[in-house]
């Protein structure tokens, strides 16, 4: 099953 | 107090088609580089980045940094309204909390103005690292956005395989499977018509064809979109806005569990 990453996850406030 | 004027209107009619469906709320950043603005869908996996240069514009005027909140679907209502060959203006005075689109038609016998409601909208801006991608594809738009839809008739996932041999395209579904390999090919005279490929390193990445299609609503902007690949980050899904800027979608991967 392939599970969904969020762009949160890669990218960070700033 | 801002005023920014867009010969060609169109672009901002197209920009708005592109990102409605993928955004609801959005701030626009309006500064001294350029109009602008960051948003992500509303499950957090998508975001879009879009930048119109200040000296794209035929009048720039903008006196402070200004954040103007919309509902994109309003006002791509408004912008609707325009015609294709409109001139937009773009109006906002300190502290108000409407903004006014003014469209006028090339030979100046029609000059309409819109005003909305601005809305205040929380949302954090990401920083996005320059980084260094395992591959790089430049295709017609309009293939791309082809293969995208086609695909989702199959499946919903798409697995982007970049080789030596070219790019694959994959997915498959509970009727079957497909796959689409494009290759380089520079020998066409139109070089929009061109798909080249860099590759530093082979890389393999799934994403969900729902955004895909997304993205590709912006189509019209650009006869070729690049797709940059990482196996540690989202893909970026770029198309050119002649003269302007760009628009940058980046999806987030899905990954083996």
């Amino acid at each position: 099953v392939n599970q969904q990453r969020q762009i949160t996850s890669f990218f960070t406030p700033g | 107090m801002l005023e920014l004027r867009l010969v060609q209107g169109s672009l901002l009619k197209k920009v708005l088609e592109s990102v409605k469906d993928l955004v609801t709320d959005a701030n626009f950043d309006c500064s001294a580089t350029g109009f602008s603005l960051q948003a992500m869908d509303s499950s957090h996996v998508a975001l879009v980045a879009l930048l119109l240069r200040s000296e794209g514009f035929e009048h720039y005027r903008c006196d402070r940094n200004l954040s103007m909140g919309m509902n994109l679907n309003n006002m791509s209502k408004m912008l609707k309204c325009a015609g294709n060959d409109d001139i937009i203006t773009i109006k906002a005075d300190d502290g108000s909390d409407t903004v006014t689109f003014m469209f006028e038609s090339p030979t100046q016998d029609k000059i309409a103005d819109f005003e909305m409601k601005l809305m205040d909208i929380d949302s954090e801006h990401l920083g996005i690292p320059e980084a260094e991608y395992h591959a790089i594809v430049r295709m017609p738009s309009a293939e791309f956005a082809r293969i995208c839809k086609d695909l989702s008739s199959i499946g919903d996932t798409v697995v982007i395989s970049v080789t030596k041999e070219g790019v694959k395209f994959s997915t498959r579904g509970d009727i079957g499977t497909a796959n689409i390999v494009c290759r380089q090919n520079t020998s066409v005279d139109k070089p929009e018509e061109s798909t080249i490929i860099e590759m530093n390193e082979p890389v393999s990445l799934t994403f969900a064809l729902r955004y895909m299609n997304s993205f590709t609503k912006a189509t019209p902007l650009a006869n070729s979109v690049t797709i940059s690949l990482s196996s540690e980050l989202p893909v970026v899904v770029e198309y050119k806005i002649a003269e302007m800027g760009y628009i940058r979608f980046y999806l987030a991967p899905k990954i083996e569990d």
